[in-house]
C-alpha cells in the first residue's frame, strides 16, 4: 500500500542521510548568524515534521500564520545519489512568534511526501479517492512513527507533528502547533 | 503496493518539476560549457533514467564502466517545496565513449525510488524480501512508464532504460546500454 512504502522512502532516501547531520548544520549556521540575536536557546535543535491530516500542504509557511517568518537555510549537504553528483540536501529554518510574543528559531518543513498522496487522490488513474487520502495520512504518521524509534541515529533528532485539519479556522494554528511540540 | 506509489511519487515530486525545464538547462549549460569542444551534437537531449532489474545503483556511473567519465552538472533549479525554500534539483552530465571510441555527452542519472526498493527488501520489517523485488521493480517500470506516456509535458524529454542485470560480466555493458537508447 502507498502510505507505507511513502514512510519508509522517507526514512531510507531523507530522514535517514540528514538527521545525523542536524546537529552540525545548526552548530555551523549559529556561528554563521550570530549577529542576527539568535533566538535559537528558546526553539527546538530538532527536525520539526508537519503532517497535516488533510495533506494540504504549502511550499512557504508564512503563508499559513503570519507569527511565521522565513529567517534562513541551513547550510547544504551535498551527497552523490544515484549518478546525481552533489545532490543537495537542506532545511529552512523559520521563526515563530508564540502566544507570549517570544520569537524562536525552528528547522521545521512539511513531510514531503504527502504532496504525492494528495496529487495521487486527485489523479483517477492513480488508484485512490480523497476519502481513502485521511487513512493513507494516518498508515504514513505511524509506518514513520515505528521505523524512527527503531532508529539508533534517527532518535532525538526529530519531532512529528500530526495536524488535526479541523481547528484551521484559528489563524495562529500553526505557529501554535510548532510550539507546543 | 510500494511500486506503484514510488513511481507516482517519482512523477509527482520530481519528474513532473524537472523534465519541462530539461531543455533550459542544457542550452544553458551549452553556453557556458563552449570551450571544451562540446559533443553533445552526438548526445541525447532526453533525461536518460537507468531502471537496472536487480535494483542495484551504484550513486557514480563511472564506477559501473570506464567508458562513462562524470562531466559536470546541469545548472541547478531552485524550487519553494513543502516549506524547504529553494530547494535545489540538478543532473549530472556524463561523457559516455562508443564502441567507436567517440565520446558523447549524456543527462543521466539511476531512478533512484529503486534505492528504497532496494534496501526495503533488506529491511525484514519493511515487508517485502529479495524475491519480491525483482516484480515490484517491473511494476515500477510499467507503472512510470504510463504516466510518462499520459504526461504532456514530459513527453519526448525522457527515456527509459531498463537494465538487464544478466549481462554484467560485460565490463561496458551500461555504457552500451546508455548508447543504444
Ligand atoms: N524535504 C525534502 N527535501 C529533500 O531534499 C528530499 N529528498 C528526498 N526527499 C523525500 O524523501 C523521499 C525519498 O527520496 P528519493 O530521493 O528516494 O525519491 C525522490 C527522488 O527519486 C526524486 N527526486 C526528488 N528530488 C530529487 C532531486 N533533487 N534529485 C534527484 N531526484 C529527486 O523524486 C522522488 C520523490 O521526491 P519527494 O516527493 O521530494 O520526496 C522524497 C521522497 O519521499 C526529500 N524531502
Amino acid at each position: 500500500n502507498v502510505a507505507h512504502g511513502l514512510a519508509w522512502s522517507f526514512y531510507l532516501g531523507y530522514l535517514h542521510l540528514v538527521l545525523p547531520r542536524l546537529e552540525n548544520s545548526i552548530a555551523s549556521f549559529h556561528s554563521s548568524h550570530q549577529w542576527s540575536g539568535s533566538s535559537w536557546g528558546r526553539g527546538s535543535k530538532k527536525l520539526l515534521i508537519l503532517i497535516p491530516l488533510n495533506a494540504n500542504i504549502s511550499h512557504k509557511l508564512e503563508d499559513e500564520d503570519d507569527n511565521i517568518s522565513f529567517y534562513d537555510n541551513l547550510p547544504n549537504s551535498e551527497i552523490d545519489r544515484a549518478g546525481v553528483r552533489g545532490r543537495v540536501y537542506k532545511h529552512s529554518v523559520y521563526r515563530v512568534v508564540g502566544e507570549d510574543g517570544k520569537a524562536r528559531e525552528c528547522v521545521v518543513e512539511y513531510a514531503t511526501p504527502l504532496l504525492t498522496l494528495y496529487k495521487m487522490s486527485q489523479e483517477s488513474s492513480a488508484g485512490f479517492g480523497e476519502s481513502e487520502r485521511k487513512q493513507q495520512v494516518l498508515i504514513f504518521f505511524r509506518t514513520l512513527q515505528n521505523i524512527l524509534e527503531q532508529s539508533l541515529e534517527c532518535r532525538n533528532r526529530y519531532t512529528l507533528i500530526l495536524l488535526n485539519d479541523e481547528r484551521q479556522d484559528d489563524p495562529h494554528f500553526l505557529s501554535k502547533a510548532i510550539l507546543t511540540h
